[in-house]
């Protein structure tokens, strides 16, 4: 028997690859590749972190629904952190 | 608050724009009037005067763009960034770009040319972005009606810090600028409070507060960023267990969430609830889940409507004194939370127990709002 790969639900992929987007462009968020996966993912967390304070979210650094959903909303281009 | 690092502002109180090209959305004369009014509003609360060019390079360009234009800062196609602005400096600085993959108009359809740019006038100003919901340099488009719109004093605070006030303006700030609700202000009232599936609505002014059982902090929205549709200073809502539906109330109509979506069909006359003629208006309602029944306050009355057979119950009005004894006459919002009903009135909140009939607790009227 072999591991069959679980494929990630497409969404939860694309939900991450947005999220990923709105930081880099909002949160000076550097970019989401790159050799080191635990520098990476600790970045990601923590401008998720910082995004979540900044909108009064519940501060968890996990990409929960209401995230997700004021990520979503028409806004303004210009980022909510100084580049 | 926020402004750019260095407090990035133009060094000259006269400043110029021109409108490069238009968006085919609206007549050009809409957008000209709407890009104006959009300055006025910086202009009304500093010394700035800001006028329009028709050739030549002016401190803030506006452009009408889509996609990748240049300025490594690519539009992103309909929905998402509305528009962008660049802060104070020669060159780019000022400049102004609207996505043109957007719907703009006068109204309330699309994003509201004015709103939007009014927005981006405060970064070509000098101004970042606040994170209070009430404030126009707020990230997230809300529409508010331009007719009654005004900078709220965050915003004002912002500008002037950079700019000092106008001062043909007598007094400063704007004493009417609106402020957004604070949940820790102790004498904070409220319009109205309901629960939606698990979670509460605090509504107060154009906010409402969302509190979740499963979240520690509350989180404080406009109503139209999330419901355009709906008005704001509501009077009452309760949430009917029966029909998963909450009902919020404004004058003699009524609207219906079903979860966060407006239901089809509503706004309705509040007649349906069959209140007396010439009750235009209430003032709390609450669901009592032991009977099934709604209580409906009105001024020191209560009416209980009994939802399937869709009437008043007979033997009402009563005096709320009488049904709640120690609550106070008037009630501003109420709502029934694990088993026990909650009344507020001012800045006081009185948590009651149907069963033994008393106050048990007399607390702040934030005390859901985790101050």
């Amino acid at each position: 028997a072999y591991a069959v790969p679980i494929l990630r639900d497409n969404t939860e992929e694309e939900n991450t690859e947005f999220a990923q987007e709105y930081l880099q462009k909002l949160y000076n968020l550097t970019s989401s590749s790159g050799p080191n996966f635990r520098r990476r993912s600790n970045e990601l967390t923590e401008k998720l972190k910082e995004m979540q304070k900044f909108f009064g979210l519940q501060v968890t650094g996990t990409l929960d629904s209401n995230t997700l959903e004021v990520m979503k909303k028409s806004r303004c281009g210009v980022p909510d952190v100084a580049h | 608050y926020s402004t750019f690092p260095g407090a990035l502002k133009w060094n000259k109180n006269s400043l110029t724009y021109r409108i490069e090209n238009y968006t085919p959305d609206m007549p050009q004369a809409d957008v000209d009037k709407a890009i104006e009014k959009a300055f006025a509003v910086w202009t009304k609360v500093t010394p700035l005067k800001i006028t329009q060019i028709y050739s030549g390079t002016a401190d803030i360009m506006i452009l009408f763009v889509t996609g990748d234009h240049g300025d490594n800062s690519p539009f992103d196609g309909p929905g998402g960034f509305l528009a962008h602005a660049f802060a104070p400096s020669d060159g780019i600085g000022g400049d102004t770009h609207f996505d043109e993959d957007e719907t703009f108009t006068s109204g309330s359809a699309g994003y509201n040319l004015f709103l939007v740019a009014a927005h981006e006038f405060g970064h070509a100003l000098g101004l970042g972005h606040s994170n209070d919901p009430g404030a126009l340099m707020y990230p997230i488009y809300s529409y508010v009606n331009p007719g009654t719109f005004s900078l709220s004093q965050d915003d004002i605070q912002g500008i002037e810090s950079l700019y000092g006030s106008n001062p043909n303006v007598p007094n400063n700030p704007v004493p009417d600028a609106p402020k957004t609700p604070n949940a820790c202000d102790p004498n904070l009232s409220l319009n109205a409070v309901t629960t939606l599936r698990g979670e509460m609505m605090l509504f107060k002014d154009r906010f409402f507060w969302r509190k979740s059982p499963f979240m520690a902090n509350v989180e404080q929205y406009t109503i139209k960023s999330f419901w355009p549709e709906l008005p704001d200073d509501i009077d009452a809502a309760y949430e009917s267990r029966e029909r998963d539906l909450v009902y919020l109330f404004k004058g003699n109509q009524v609207w219906a969430l079903f979860g966060y979506d407006i239901q089809q069909g509503y706004p309705q006359s509040m007649q349906k609830f069959g209140l007396p003629a010439g009750i235009n208006k209430i003032d709390a309602a609450l669901y009592n889940e032991n009977t099934g029944k709604v209580l409906i306050f009105v001024g020191n009355k209560y009416y209980s409507y009994d939802e399937a057979r869709r009437r008043i119950d007979k033997g009402y009005p009563k005096s709320i004194e009488s049904g709640f004894p120690g609550i106070g006459g008037k009630v501003d919002a109420a709502v029934e939370d694990n088993g026990l009903m909650y009344f507020f009135s001012g800045s006081r909140m009185f948590e009651y127990n149907m069963m033994s009939k008393r106050v048990i607790r007399v607390l702040a009227t934030n005390y859901f709002l985790g101050c």
